[in-house]
């Protein structure tokens, strides 16, 4: 992996004395090759590989017995520093019924991570989450919610044909509120990011049942698209955390670091199989070399 | 003294930039710079806009060595297997398929080969009508390859011309799941002599370079021979498939475009390369 290939090029500089700033370039160059293999956005490895430069320019690598661990260890520690290395449990807190709010691009996993995040709550927080099928366009989204539903054993909306998303969130909110549901989770419809009409949409849902945390599904195999997509839905939402999916793939997971580079948002859980268990608390280290490989 | 031929970096920047965004991936990347390196005059390598034309078209050649032919029905029933990682848009694909085939005067039949996940067979039993297509559903949970030899027999008793059969989506990662694919392939080949006769990889412009593994991995099982290339309505190039072409000799036969029945069109090498450099 990487590690070795860094430790290869910075072990050779040893013999002839002092590590110079061209070795340095050409173990950046390294790490810039394969945070790009691994699906990080262009400008985010850009910006990434300068801050790296900067602290391995510093006495911890230059005057180091051992510079390629320590320069492996300053790109590890980077890239846990810009994944996030807070705790970034789901915040609930907020008066009930606590509203969740899916958002994200098509086939990303919103339905089933809505599912997922509904048995999380039940059977791990004591919840009792009630879930809205907000997707009136996709054929057979409200049944593949129902179907979900049923299977975790929690209540669903009955979302009628007819109706638009924010009444539908509006109504479902009501129940909720008057029934003892303390979690409502939202499954909205996917679209495109440069879709004005449906981003309205999402907006005016937002403004109907103000939810206390808006989570963008992404899935672990976008590629550079990952920037534009995070930065739209971000701007647009004022997202409060991100889950990425299909983690179970051998997909490195760049998309990741682009996210959270560009919308400052922490990753909250990851997706990592097809299961309603298969959902994971983010924990930084559990991407960061996978990524950087 | 003969000095290589380079293309000055600062020039190179950009368009590494340009390519990269767009997903080609830095070896396909490299490799064209190489190759423009060797084909152009030194003097060519200077000026930017002979470059951007030999990228487009080296890109180009590339593309059409693995060109690929639009679907016909040359024999009947014509049987085609869709499969693809989960999300990608097999389902979708196949409703618009069915649109353009029936347009051209195909009788289609399209069997729900997903019993696995909530609501598929509905989902795809929607587009069925909304095509008017003759509809094959298996039990949830029954074994996908039944599905697919109970299909084949309608297909044929019904005098069928063109059967598309659905598959759940599936990480290439998962043997298990891989081998399910296999099974329904071989299955469907036993009860009808060639088929499938199309086997299509559905792959997501919004994927980055991991697409390429799932080509390589799908097609070591099935023997791809087309790829649909969907949500290109987005902003995501789709460059992987550059690289996939170059690499495994798998030619993007359609491009989805958008969510609808109509959303769908043959792939033109032209117009992508064309859409790379906007
Ligand atoms: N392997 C794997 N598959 C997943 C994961 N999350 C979702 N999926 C699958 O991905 C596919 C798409 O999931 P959906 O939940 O329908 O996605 P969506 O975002 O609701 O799709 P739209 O509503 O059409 O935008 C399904 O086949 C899911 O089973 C995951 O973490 N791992
Ligand atoms: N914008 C856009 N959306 C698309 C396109 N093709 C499919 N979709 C959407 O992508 C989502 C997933 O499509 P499906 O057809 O369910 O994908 P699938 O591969 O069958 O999913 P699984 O069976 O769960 O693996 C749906 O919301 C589709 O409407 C396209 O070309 N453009
Ligand atoms: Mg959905
Ligand atoms: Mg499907």
């Amino acid at each position: 992996g990487i590690s070795e290939k860094l430790n290869t090029t910075l072990k050779r500089v040893r013999g002839y004395g002092k590590l110079s700033e061209k070795n340095i370039d050409e173990a950046l160059r390294e790490v810039r090759l394969s945070l790009l293999e691994a699906d990080v956005n262009f400008k985010v490895v850009r910006d990434f590989v300068g801050s790296v430069k900067n602290r391995a320019l510093g006495t911890e690598v230059m005057e180091s017995l051992s510079p390629g661990q320590q320069f492996v260890k300053i790109v590890h520690e980077e890239l846990i520093n810009v994944l996030g290395s807070e705790s970034s449990e789901l915040d609930l807190k907020s008066a009930p019924p606590v509203g969740i709010m899916l958002i994200g691009l098509q086939g990303s996993g919103k339905t089933t991570t809505a599912s997922k995040l509904a048995k999380y709550l039940k059977d791990t927080q004591k919840r009792n989450p009630y879930l809205v099928p907000a997707d009136i366009y996709r054929p057979a989204a409200i049944d593949q919610l129902k179907v979900l539903a049923g299977q975790i054993g929690v209540d669903v909306y009955d979302t009628q044909p007819g109706v638009m998303p924010a009444q539908i969130c509006k109504d479902a909110m009501e129940i909720a509120r008057k029934s003892a549901h303390d979690i409502v989770i939202f499954d909205t419809a996917g679209r495109l990011h440069i879709d004005n009409e449906l981003m309205d949409e999402l907006k005016t849902i937002k403004s109907e049942v103000s939810p206390h945390q808006v989570l963008l599904v992404a899935d672990a195999m976008t590629g550079q698209d990952a920037v534009n997509v995070s930065t739209s839905f971000n701007e647009a939402m004022d997202i409060d955390g991100v889950v990425l999916t299909k983690m179970d793939g051998d997909a490195r997971g760049g998309a990741a670091l682009s996210i959270k580079a560009v919308t400052g948002k922490p990753i909250k859980f990851f997706g990592t199989g097809e299961k309603l268990e298969a959902l994971e608390v983010f924990h930084p280290d559990r991407i960061a070399s996978r990524i950087l490989g | 003294m003969l000095s290589k031929k380079e293309i000055d970096e600062g020039t190179w920047d950009d368009f590494e930039e340009t390519l990269i965004m767009s997903d080609l991936g830095v070896t396909t990347t490299m490799k064209l710079r190489e190759r423009l390196e060797t084909k152009l005059a030194k003097k060519s390598l200077e000026d930017e806009e002979t470059i951007e034309q030999a990228l487009k078209e080296e890109i180009l050649e590339i593309l059409k060595g693995a060109q690929g032919t639009p679907i016909k029905a040359v024999s009947q029933p014509f049987v085609i297997m869709v499969a693809g990682v989960n999300g990608v848009g097999k389902t979708t694909t196949i409703g618009k398929l069915a649109h353009k085939l029936k347009q051209e005067d195909n009788n289609v039949m399209v069997a729900a080969g997903d019993t696995f996940r909530a609501a598929a067979m509905e989902q795809l039993e929607v587009w069925s009508k909304r095509v008017g297509t003759e509809f094959l559903r298996g039990e949830s949970g029954r074994d996908p390859s039944s599905v697919a030899f109970d299909a084949v027999k309608a297909a044929i008793s019904k005098k069928i011309g063109i059967l598309i059969i659905d598959t759940a989506g599936r990480l290439h990662t998962k043997d298990n799941l891989m081998e399910e694919l296999k099974k329904m392939k071989r299955v469907v080949g036993r009860e009808l002599e060639g088929a499938p006769h199309e086997t299509l990889l559905v792959l997501d412009a919004t994927t980055g370079q991991n697409a390429i593994q799932q080509a390589k991995m799908f097609n070591e099982a099935l023997d791809i021979t087309g790829i649909v290339l969907t949500k290109l309505d987005g902003t995501a190039k789709g460059g992987v498939i550059i690289a996939i072409a170059d690499e495994l000799n798998i030619p993007v036969k359609y491009i989805g475009i958008g969510e609808s029945l109509s959303d769908l069109r043959e792939f033109n090498a032209e117009e992508f390369v064309e859409a790379l450099f906007y």
